[in-house]
């Protein structure tokens, strides 16, 4: 079946566009095809691609606001591998499209226009709650949280779950959240086991609920904290391509298998 | 002369709620007396303080949105320091500020109409260029950038720079960049080096020209990366209550000095 993932967290700086970015990776070399989209104006998806846009090079931007067909605008970046680019005059989409009608759905409504055939969807949301990452949740069936295991990072993490269900009671019905992946983490340090047994009691108690995470889980897969991860950005590679035998590629190796696996809503 | 100090990066998770909350709380054990604004929807400095308001208790967004008087808002949470909390609401004013007057000047004249003295400013901000760090900009003088040593995180600086110069052509003359704060500090990294030595090279070119950043430094003092920072946070403490001995307290107060004596726009 396919996988649509929106992978959200309105707390900056959690690993969501390293994640997003190695996590599509991995799965594109297991054989998947992959299809990448790049959500977030500071078009961070884009640079750790290498794909950095020229002026006029149309965008995520000319998509939602024009109606640009997204097959016009995809381009490869690897095998089993495409990315649909952000730039930065999307940065001005949270005010061009407040008075749009179903400004929620642009995205939903071209993805579904697109003939790219793919098997698995990412979208990497920018660190807000606002009208771009609304368009991710509506347009896709699962959401995955990367989250840091420290304090600050787990206070906003029940207005996230608030959203997911606003979205899911007022638009998209068949959206759920696929789990939560611990990043930059630290296992030995007692606040990330604090925080870790926090999330676990949370999901569990939410086991029997209705709610659109009461069959989530926390990834058994922690991707550690590793220089590497950070250095692979900079030269616009995967973990994959830049250092292959790094915990940075096994972790994202392991979380590709597992978030392959749970497949919770078929 | 009074330091009226905005706190921003566009990029999430560099730093900036740590910076505002302990170098305010140096400052303060200095003998300053410091105004901290929350100006982050998520009211992650409100947190870091413990001060996590009650549903009806005012907050930055009253204050902005209905003209309420700042000082019927701050409260105190610490000798020599006063903080003006903010609430979760504070996420719709990107768009209910959409259409109003000025809306850029709203904070900055609430600041000028308030009672209460303080000797420095200082104003968290959100992981964004919106409405709600234009209006930090437009209060400040001074701009303190907090920064990780990253590629991502290098990225955005100079979009970062153009809107601060934008600011300063068109509502703010007096605005300037006072310096950048190497946060989350892996001294050892290749990365964390180069990307220091891009950081100094580019500010050194640009010391004769007009721009704002043309005396900013980058403070000597590098906030190292330290567990109990992020520990501290969950306690509701500053680094100088939960651990005054770690590297985390000296860094902070090590910062603080270096800040007072870069008074250049004076
Ligand atoms: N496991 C890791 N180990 C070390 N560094 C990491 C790891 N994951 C991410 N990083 C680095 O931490 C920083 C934050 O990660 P990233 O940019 O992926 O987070 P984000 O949630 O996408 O941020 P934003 O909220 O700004 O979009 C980046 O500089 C990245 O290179
Ligand atoms: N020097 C440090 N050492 C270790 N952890 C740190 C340090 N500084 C900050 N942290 C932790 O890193 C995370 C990000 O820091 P912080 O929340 O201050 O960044 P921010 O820029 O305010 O994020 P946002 O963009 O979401 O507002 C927090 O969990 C914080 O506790
Ligand atoms: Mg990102
Ligand atoms: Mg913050």
């Amino acid at each position: 079946a396919m996988r649509q993932i929106a992978v959200i967290n309105q707390k900056g700086g959690v690993g969501k566009t390293t994640t997003t970015a190695n996590l599509g990776a991995a799965l594109a070399l297991s054989g998947r095809r992959v299809l990448l989209v790049d959500l977030d104006p500071q078009a961070h998806l884009t640079l750790h691609y290498g794909a950095e846009l020229v002026e006029d090079e149309p965008s995520v931007y000319d998509v939602l606001i024009d109606g640009r067909p997204v097959d016009e605008v995809v381009r490869p970046v690897g095998e089993n591998l495409l990315l649909l680019p952000a730039h930065i005059d999307l940065a001005g989409a949270e005010t061009e499209l407040v008075s749009v009608v179903a400004r929620e759905t642009l995205l939903r409504r071209a993805l579904t226009q697109a003939t790219v055939a793919y098997d698995v969807l990412l979208i990497d949301c920018p660190p807000s709650l606002g009208v771009l990452t609304i368009n991710a949740l509506v347009a896709c069936s699962e959401v995955l949280i990367p989250l840091q295991a420290h304090f600050l990072a787990l206070q906003g993490l029940s207005r996230l779950l608030q959203t997911v269900a606003l979205v899911r009671e007022r638009i998209n019905p068949r959206l759920r959240v696929g789990g939560i992946a611990l990043c930059m983490h630290e296992a030995t340090t007692k606040l990330a086991s604090e925080v870790v047994d926090d999330l676990r009691r949370f999901l569990e108690s939410a086991r029997d609920s209705t709610a659109p995470w009461s069959d989530a889980c926390v990834y058994r897969t922690c991707v550690r904290r590793n220089i590497k991860l950070a250095e692979a950005a900079s030269f616009g590679q995967t973990i994959f391509t830049y250092a292959p035998r790094s915990n940075g590629a096994l972790d994202y190796a392991d979380l590709a298998h597992e978030v392959l696996e749970h497949d919770g809503g078929g």
